[in-house]
């Protein structure tokens, strides 16, 4: 989901 | 993870081995704004909150461990340790950080994906990591002569940013144009902050002089 892959990051 | 990202990580973790080591190896921290460090702790802190209940990679847990302890060793340091802590610019650093954190808690409470606690706190330090080194900077401007490692410090910490938006733009274009505003303008802003002292900083290095910044 837009969710999970924005907070793949540091 | 693309290339940018990775160097943009890398740098991060470089400014902070600096800052530790010159912290360490010479007992000091002269220049260092002790404010700026405990707003980066309460950055990684409202952050990594999700450190345990989401596992994303190794690597990510493994750099989010690294950055926590860090951040929090350095504050200790300039604390608590008997030598280092006389060294503290204490009537220099005097920037009111508060003044800084609770906007941007307002503002993450105004401006957020979603309402709920984590993503609040997230967002909270997405718009606090954007101006948490103002009284670093401040603090530069005050102290006449910057020595080497806190100068090369602030310019990787002010690199890695610049790397997360190439990141951005990149994933931009090869993540079906996912957009994600919160994080990119807050970039652009923590970015845009250190571009007087990215001028004088490459200036005195293409004239071999020592780095000042103008009052």
């Amino acid at each position: 989901s837009e969710e999970e892959a924005t907070k793949d990051e540091l | 993870m693309n290339v940018f990202r990775l160097a943009g990580d890398m740098t991060h973790l470089l400014s902070i081995i600096i800052l530790l080591l010159k912290i360490r190896a010479t007992k000091s921290c002269t220049g260092i704004s002790l404010k700026t460090q405990e707003l980066y702790v309460i950055v990684f802190l409202t952050r990594y909150l999700d450190l345990f209940t989401k596992y994303i990679s190794f690597y990510n847990t493994t750099m989010k461990l690294v950055f926590l302890g860090t951040s929090i060793s350095i504050v200790w340091y300039m604390r608590y340790h008997k030598v280092v802590k006389q060294t503290y610019n204490k009537d220099q650093d005097t920037f009111r950080h508060y003044f800084l954190a609770i906007p941007c808690f307002l503002l993450a409470l105004l401006i957020h994906h979603e309402f709920t606690v984590i993503e609040v706190l997230w967002t909270f330090s997405i718009y606090l990591e954007a101006v948490a080194i103002l009284p670093q900077l401040v603090l530069l401007q005050r102290s006449r002569n910057i020595d080497n490692l806190t100068g090369n410090y602030v310019f990787l910490l002010g690199a890695y940013r610049a790397l997360y938006l190439v990141n951005w733009v990149y994933r931009y274009f090869t993540e079906n144009h996912l957009v994600r505003w919160i994080p990119w303008l807050s970039g652009l802003v923590q970015t845009t902050l250190y571009a007087d002292f990215f001028y004088y900083y490459i200036k005195s290095w293409k004239n071999n002089e020592k780095l000042q910044l103008p009052a």
